[in-house]
């Protein structure tokens, strides 16, 4: 099974 | 003091459709380089970025970068009250708590002004780094939309598989599977209709289709939507805004447990 990571987890914050 | 013009209001109401249900509450940044809006969705699965650049404007005038927060719910309605051809005007002081929407029908018979309150929106920015993709698909938006909305009806994911001169398109769910394979296109005559394939590396990547299909909802402002995609990071779905701008799409993958 695949799970759904959050956007943020592949962008900086800025 | 804010002031913009579009000659018609119709790219800014479709501009409204593509992101309303996406996004409850957003920023439009004014700058001297136009309008800008970036936002997750509520679950924080997906980003949107908008950009509405000043050359594509009849008139733009931006003092001051200023921050509009806007309840897209409501100046989506209030774009509905535009018809396509009226020119458009945004408005909106310095420091003001109104950012005002002037409509004008072409023949200048009837000019309607609808203000509309602004919201004190801290809203978290993501910082999107400029990268080289894996594989670039083009294809006709309302293809791209079709095959979305089908895959739905067979499962919650979509499996995408970019090979050279090719993608598979395919779901699995309870009822059975699906697979749609579209071909690069030899000899088009309109490009709205070619299908081109850029390929560095194969890639296999799978997402949420509930996602792909709120950023379909763009498919009226561009007969082409675009594609990006590279092993383990977020898919881009970009759809060009002619003379304008361009809403993208930000779309995480789903990965393995």
């Amino acid at each position: 099974p695949k799970h759904q990571p959050s956007i943020s987890s592949f962008f900086m914050k800025t | 003091m804010f002031e913009c013009r579009l000659p018609k209001a119709e790219v800014l109401k479709k501009t409204m459709d593509a992101l309303k249900d996406l996004i409850k509450e957003a920023v439009w940044d004014v700058s001297a380089q136009g309008l800008s809006l970036q936002s997750m969705d509520s679950s924080h699965v997906s980003l949107v970025q908008v950009t509405l650049r000043t050359e594509g404007f009849d008139t733009f005038r931006c003092d001051k970068n200023i921050a509009l927060g806007v309840n897209m719910d409501t100046m989506q309605k209030l774009m509905k009250c535009a018809s396509n051809d009226d020119n458009i005007t945004l408005k909106s002081e310095d420091n003001g708590d109104l950012l005002s929407l002037i409509f004008e029908s072409p023949n200048g018979e009837k000019t309607s002004e609808y203000e509309m309150k602004l919201m004190d929106l801290d809203i978290e920015q993501l910082g999107i780094p400029d990268q080289e993709y894996s594989c670039t698909i083009k294809m006709p938006s309302g293809e791209f939309q079709r095959i979305c909305r089908d895959l739905s009806n067979i499962g919650e994911s979509v499996n995408i598989t970019v090979v050279k001169g090719g993608v598979d398109f395919s779901a699995k769910g309870d009822i059975g599977n699906a697979k749609i394979h579209v071909t690069e296109s030899s000899n088009v005559d309109n490009e709205k209709d070619a299908v081109t394939v850029e390929v560095n590396e194969p890639v296999n990547l799978t997402f949420a289709l509930r996602y792909l299909n709120f950023f379909t909802k763009a498919t009226p402002l561009s007969g082409q939507v675009s594609l990006s995609i590279s092993p383990d990071v977020p898919l881009v779905v970009a759809y060009e805004i002619e003379d304008l701008g361009h809403v993208k799409y930000f779309l995480a993958p789903k990965i393995e447990n």
